[in-house]
């Protein structure tokens, strides 16, 4: 199962 | 987090600061785009919606969305009560409707799921990509601009490109890619390049500003 996308970008 | 979007992040934190300058020492708003300013303030609405639940995961974060979004918001103030006389909606004309659509039609697209928050980060990321061409196109109308200008157009630009080696970087040490903000952030740099080549052989030798 594909891993969630983290926004821990600005 | 490394050297490459700190100094990106850092960048962006001083475009603004260059922008809120530009409208202090000279008074006016000239040559400044009202229209990608209010695309912005969309865009880090949109965006950071999350810091009111992730407010403790990140201090660095959460203070810099906070500053990006308080800044642009002033910015817009300013634009239209002390320097309203400087805004020439008659320069000022580009049809941001269809970038706000595109990223829309962009976003409805491709989120990375549905649920609301995904689907408008997804359209930030898209429409921040496109949010500067009123601007591009307000100075193309104008033919030149003042250095002060075009010095925040640099520090704006040179965030998004500052990140490309960090999401490479990313890709390759931490195994970590967002393909989504990584392609417009490639197409967003790429409106810029124009621009980076005249600052790069004008105002960096010490000439103005000026479209050939």
């Amino acid at each position: 199962k594909k891993e969630e996308q983290k926004h821990d970008e600005l | 987090m490394n050297l490459f979007r700190i100094l990106g992040d850092l960048s962006h934190l001083v475009s603004i600061f260059i922008l809120l300058q530009k409208m202090r020492s000279t008074r006016s708003c000239a040559g400044i785009s009202l229209r990608t300013q209010i695309l912005y303030l969309m865009v880090y609405c949109t965006r950071y919606l999350d810091i009111f639940w992730t407010f403790n995961a990140s201090l660095y974060n959460s203070s810099m969305k906070l500053v990006f979004i308080l800044s642009t918001a002033y910015t817009i103030y300013l634009m239209r009560t002390v320097y309203k006389t400087a805004l020439d909606p008659q320069i000022d004309t580009f049809a941001t409707y269809y970038l706000v659509g595109g990223a829309g039609l962009l976003a409805v697209l491709f989120p990375y799921k549905y649920t609301v928050y995904e689907v408008l980060w997804s359209f930030s990321i898209w429409l921040e990509s496109v949010a500067i061409l009123p601007q591009l196109f307000m100075l193309q109308r104008t033919g030149e601009a003042e250095t002060i200008t075009t010095h925040y157009l640099f520090a704006l630009g040179a965030y998004r490109a500052l990140y490309i080696p960090n999401w490479l970087y990313r890709w390759f040490l931490e195994g970590h890619f967002d393909p989504i903000a990584t392609v417009a952030g490639i197409i967003q740099t790429l409106l810029y390049s124009d621009f980076f080549y005249i600052y790069y052989t004008k105002v960096l030798k010490g000439k103005k500003f000026e479209l050939p």
